[in-house]
C-alpha cells in the first residue's frame, strides 16, 4: 500500500496556469510583476540579471535576498496575490 | 507605504463608485456589502466620503471579468492573479476589474444567502443535519422539485430554519429578465438547451432564456452559481460529475490526479478522457471583502506596500477580524489628509428646561428661556442630519437642537429650535414620524421615545415598552405603511410596528437588504416622502420607489433642501 503512486501529469485544457517548471514560473512572474525589462532614466533598458531581479524581488517582498531561486521565493511567486506590478516603469 | 509616482490621488474628498456587473459565486447584495465594506476601510481614516452610482460613469467603475477582459492585462484563471486597479485619473484610471475565475467568498468558504423559506434570507449553516444526516452543500434531498436548499442553523431537525440556495430554477440575475428563473429547455439559435449554456459568448459567463425562445423572445438571464459548482477550468459553473473516468481510473470524489499543484479537480462530464470538460472544487474562496479594500487603495493613489502586514502588500492573505496597518493608514493620510481631527461643533444653543421630563403638558409657567438662533448657521454645509421626516406635509430636517422645514409652498424655513416646539425632547433624536391617523408625533432617541399629540407629550418612555429588543441601542429610521403600521429601521433590521396595538408584529426582525436591496446598509436615516422610501447616509440618499426599485440616488442638500 506504500508503494507510491506514478503520477502523470496532464495538460488541462484552459488552465492557464499551466504546469511549468519553477525557472520558468520566475521568468514569468519577474515579468509581469516589472521585476526585468526594466528601462532606465535615460529609456535604455536596465542591465537586469536574473539574480538582480531576483534580490529586488525578494527586498520587495521581505524574504531573504539571496538572490537565488531558493524555495521561499517559489512558494512566494505561487501565492495569489494582486496584479498590479511591483516595479513600475 | 508606497503612492504612485507624482502622488496620483483624487482631486475632490467626494468619489463616486458604480458596480458595473456581477459574480455569479455571491448574492448581489453580499457583493455590494463587501464593496461598501472595502470604501469604508479607508473612508474611516480620510476625509473621503464614497457614493455609488447606479449608472453613467463614476470615478471607480468596478467589474468582473475572465482572462481578456478589455484592459491589457488579462487575468490569468483561478488563483494567481486575483484583481488589479488603476491609480486614479479619467476613462480606466481608478477602475478595479476581479477575476471571475476566482471563487469569491467572505474568505472562509460558500457564503451562501438563501432565498424564501422561513430563513429570512441567513446563510447557509454548513455543515447542517437533515434527518440525521450531515450536509456540508446545499441539497435537493427531501424535495422532489430540484430546488437546493439548506439549514441556516445547524441542525434542520431541530430548528426546521431553512432557505433555497440561489440556482437556475429560482432566479437569474442581469440581462433582461428581472430575475426570473430560467424556463428549461430553450431553444436560442434552433438548438434546445436543458441547463445554463456559454454558447453565443466569449466571456465564459453561463445564461438561459427565461421563455421558451431566446430567438422569438430574446428574455435572457445570467445563471448563479451553485455552490457546488466548479470554479475555472473550461466549465466554470457546471457542477462535477461523479464518478467520472478519467486516464482510465474512475474517480467519484474531487482529485489532484494529473496536476503538479495539488489542486482539487474534477470533470463535469462522466468522462474526462473523451470530453475534457474539468473545472477546480470549490474551497474557501477569496475574501471580496478583503481583495477589493486592497485595490481601492490601488484606485485611491497607492502603490504595493512591502510591509508584511499592510492591506497593501499584494499577496493575498485571509483575515478574520480586519483593520488597516499604520503603514496603510499613513499612506492615505499621506495623500488625502486625515479626519482624526475634531469635528466643528454648531454654538450651544442656550436655554433652560426642565430637567425632568415628565409625560404631562407643560405649563404656562415652565420657564424656558430661550435665544435667537444664529440666523448665519447654514442649513446647506450640514453633511448629515440627525433625522429627517414629513410632518404635516412638510419635510422637516432636524440637527442638534435645531430644525428646517420646506413648507408647502416649497420655500426652506429655519433655523427653529426643537426645543420651543417640542420642548420635552434631548438635543438629539433620532428619528421621527406623524401617525397619518392620528397625527400624534413619535420621537426616538436612544432607547428612549416620546408621543406628542399636539402640545402634550407622553414620555419618555423606554423603547423596550413596544416590543423592541433592549439590546438595541437606537431607532435610525421610520416609515408609515398602510393604516397603523410603521416600520422602524436599525442598519441591517427593520421591525413593523402596530400603532394600535402598541407592539411590533411577529415575525420582526427582518433583514433590511432582504426586503430593500440596494441601499446603503449602513444607512443612519430612513424616511418616507411623497410615496418613496429616502434611505440616507450623510448627505446622500437613495430613493426607493414602490416596486423596491432604487430610482435615484442624490443629494440632500441638493434636491430635498433645494440649496
Amino acid at each position: 500500500w506504500c508503494v507510491p503512486l506514478k503520477s502523470v501529469y496532464v495538460a488541462f485544457p484552459h488552465d492557464v496556469i499551466k504546469n511549468m517548471t519553477d525557472v520558468q514560473l520566475a521568468a514569468e512572474y519577474l515579468k509581469r510583476y516589472g521585476y526585468t525589462d526594466v528601462l532606465q532614466k535615460s529609456g535604455l533598458p536596465e542591465d537586469m540579471s536574473n539574480s538582480k531581479a531576483l534580490r529586488k524581488l525578494q527586498r520587495q517582498l521581505g524574504l531573504d535576498e539571496t538572490g537565488s531561486l531558493d524555495k521561499a521565493t517559489v512558494d512566494a511567486m505561487k501565492q495569489p496575490r494582486c496584479g498590479v506590478p511591483d516595479i513600475r516603469n | 507605504y508606497q503612492t504612485f509616482t507624482g502622488d496620483l490621488k483624487w482631486d475632490s474628498k467626494d468619489v463616486s463608485y458604480r458596480v458595473v456587473n456581477y459574480s455569479p459565486d455571491m448574492d448581489a447584495s453580499v457583493i455590494d456589502d463587501a464593496f461598501a465594506r472595502a470604501f469604508k476601510v479607508w473612508s474611516d481614516v480620510t476625509p473621503l466620503k464614497f457614493t455609488r452610482l447606479f449608472d453613467g460613469t463614476a470615478d471607480i467603475m468596478i467589474s468582473f471579468g475572465v482572462g481578456d477582459h478589455g484592459d491589457p492585462y488579462p487575468f490569468d484563471g483561478k488563483d494567481g492573479l486575483l484583481a488589479h486597479a488603476y491609480p486614479p485619473g479619467k476613462g480606466i484610471q481608478g477602475d478595479a476589474h476581479f477575476d471571475d475565475d476566482e471563487y469569491w467568498t467572505l474568505g472562509t468558504g460558500p457564503a451562501i444567502k438563501t432565498y424564501y423559506g422561513n430563513a429570512e434570507g441567513a446563510l447557509c449553516h454548513f455543515p447542517f443535519l437533515f434527518e440525521g444526516k450531515s450536509y456540508s452543500s446545499c441539497t435537493t434531498e427531501g424535495r422532489t422539485d430540484d430546488l437546493p436548499w439548506c439549514a441556516t442553523t445547524k441542525d434542520y431537525d431541530k430548528d426546521k430554519i431553512f432557505g433555497f440556495c440561489p440556482s437556475e430554477l429560482l432566479f437569474t440575475f442581469g440581462g433582461n429578465s428581472d430575475g426570473a428563473p430560467c424556463s428549461f429547455p430553450f431553444v436560442f439559435l434552433g438548438v434546445k438547451y436543458d441547463k445554463c449554456t456559454t454558447e453565443g459568448r466569449n466571456d465564459g459567463y453561463r445564461w438561459c432564456a427565461t421563455t421558451g425562445n431566446f430567438d422569438t423572445d430574446k428574455k435572457y438571464g445570467f445563471c448563479p452559481n451553485r455552490d457546488t459548482a466548479v470554479i475555472g477550468g473550461n466549465s466554470a459553473g457546471d457542477p462535477c460529475q461523479f464518478p467520472f473516468t478519467f486516464l482510465g481510473n474512475q474517480y467519484s470524489a474531487c482529485t489532484s490526479e494529473g496536476r503538479d499543484d495539488g489542486r482539487l479537480w474534477c470533470a463535469t462530464t462522466s468522462n474526462y478522457d473523451t470530453d475534457k470538460k474539468w473545472g477546480f472544487c470549490p474551497d474557501k474562496g477569496y475574501s471580496l471583502f478583503l481583495v477589493a479594500a486592497h485595490e481601492f487603495g490601488h484606485a485611491l493613489g497607492l502603490d504595493h506596500s512591502n510591509i508584511k502586514d499592510a492591506l497593501m502588500y499584494p499577496m493575498y492573505k485571509y483575515i478574520k477580524d480586519f483593520s488597516l496597518n499604520r503603514d496603510d493608514i499613513d499612506g492615505i493620510q499621506y495623500l488625502y489628509g486625515s479626519n482624526t481631527g475634531p469635528n466643528p461643533t454648531p454654538p450651544e444653543p442656550q436655554f433652560t428646561t426642565s430637567s425632568s421630563i415628565l409625560p404631562t403638558k407643560p405649563t404656562p409657567s415652565e420657564k424656558t428661556t430661550t435665544v435667537h438662533v444664529d440666523p448665519s448657521q447654514d442649513v446647506c454645509q450640514i453633511n448629515e442630519f440627525d433625522t429627517i421626516t414629513e410632518i404635516q406635509k412638510e419635510l422637516h430636517f432636524f440637527k442638534d437642537g435645531h430644525y428646517w422645514k420646506n413648507s408647502k409652498k416649497g420655500e426652506r424655513e429655519g433655523p427653529f429650535l426643537t426645543s420651543k416646539k417640542w420642548p420635552a425632547l434631548p438635543k438629539v433624536i433620532n428619528t421621527a414620524f406623524e401617525d397619518q391617523q392620528t397625527q400624534k408625533i413619535y420621537f426616538f432617541a436612544g432607547k428612549q421615545f416620546w408621543v406628542y399629540t399636539g402640545t402634550e407629550v407622553l414620555g419618555p418612555r423606554k423603547i423596550e415598552k413596544l416590543g423592541l429588543p433592549s439590546s438595541l441601542d437606537k431607532v435610525e429610521g421610520a416609515t408609515q405603511r398602510g393604516k397603523g403600521k410603521v416600520l422602524l429601521f436599525n442598519g441591517e433590521n427593520f421591525w413593523r410596528l402596530d400603532l394600535k396595538a402598541q407592539t411590533i408584529d411577529k415575525g420582526y426582525p427582518q433583514f433590511t437588504d432582504a426586503v430593500f436591496g440596494g441601499v446603503p446598509p449602513d444607512s443612519h436615516d430612513v424616511f418616507l416622502y411623497k410615496g418613496s422610501f429616502y434611505f440616507c447616509r450623510e448627505n446622500f440618499y437613495w430613493r426607493m420607489n414602490a416596486k423596491r426599485q432604487v430610482d435615484r440616488v442624490g443629494y440632500v442638500r441638493y434636491d430635498l433642501l433645494k440649496c
